[in-house]
């Protein structure tokens, strides 16, 4: 089934 | 010194998650991720949104939400609502004005250090963007979230096909690019690159419609394994939510 990803895998801490 | 006067204190009684404020020339900007880390949301305020607007340096207000929403109620929607901070301050003051009754009502909300990290986001390409009425985004979210906890959003030439299916059966609305000449905030328009097809979790989807009152149209912009961004646009600045679709590990 599909998952849910988190946002940080997407955007990076400043 | 931040002095930022709305006009009407109902804009920033809408616009309210938990979070730093972070004051600049340019405005007060907003940044906040939900407990699951899942929903990123981005808000500006512009400086043109304020009907005066001075921010000497950067400042970054940590305020309690649920204390500033108690603050808030204070105030009637129709007085003006300037927000005073100190250069390095521990509290910023509230200060509602009834001008036509002359009455003024001021409170001093103490700040906390609230630790956050601040996300990058950088511009994307989308393989599809359609901008609709938001409140029929709004209703094809709740309708369909009655069947299922995912909504399935397929875009190709000239449509845009929302399905959700579940245990008690499916449903889907189609919408096609219309144009209103007379009023153009009831138009929709599908940009396509290239053909979509992605999941969302309503339950998101439910979050990101509570933006509805704050404007009349939503843009979404979509592309595969990319967090597809919701934009309200305000007169003056965004409310955005970034939210990735679901997809195979």
């Amino acid at each position: 089934s599909k998952g849910q990803p988190s946002i940080s895998r997407f955007f990076k801490s400043s | 010194m931040l002095e930022a006067k709305f006009d009407e204190a109902s804009l920033f009684k809408k616009v309210i998650q938990l979070c730093n404020f972070n004051c600049t020339e340019h405005g007060i900007t907003v940044q906040a991720v939900d407990d699951s880390r899942v929903l990123l949301v981005s808000l500006l305020v512009g400086e043109d949104a304020f009907s005066s607007y001075r921010c000497d340096r950067n400042i970054t207000l940590g305020v309690d939400l649920a204390s500033l929403a108690k603050v808030l109620k204070c105030g009637n929607n129709s007085d003006s609502l300037t927000l005073i901070a100190e250069d390095t301050p521990d509290s910023v003051l509230v200060v509602f004005e009834d001008t036509e009754k002359d009455r003024i009502s001021e409170y001093s909300l103490k700040l906390m250090d609230i630790e956050s990290d601040f996300l990058n986001i950088d511009d994307m390409d989308y393989d599809s963007v359609i901008t609709q009425p938001a409140t029929d985004f709004q209703k094809i979210c709740r309708d369909l979230s009655q069947l299922s906890d995912s909504l399935n959003v397929l875009v190709t030439k000239d449509t845009v096909k929302f399905v959700a299916t579940g245990d008690i059966g499916s449903g889907s609305v189609i919408v096609k690019p219309f144009t209103d000449l007379d009023k153009s905030e009831n138009s929709v328009r599908v940009e396509l690159n290239k053909a979509v097809n992605l999941t969302f979790g309503l339950k998101y989807l439910l979050d990101i419609i509570k933006g509805t009152s704050l404007s009349q149209s939503i843009t979404i912009k979509l592309a595969d394994k990319t967090p597809a961004l919701f934009e309200f646009k305000l007169s003056s600045g965004y409310l955005r939510f970034y939210l990735a679709p679901k997809f195979d590990e």
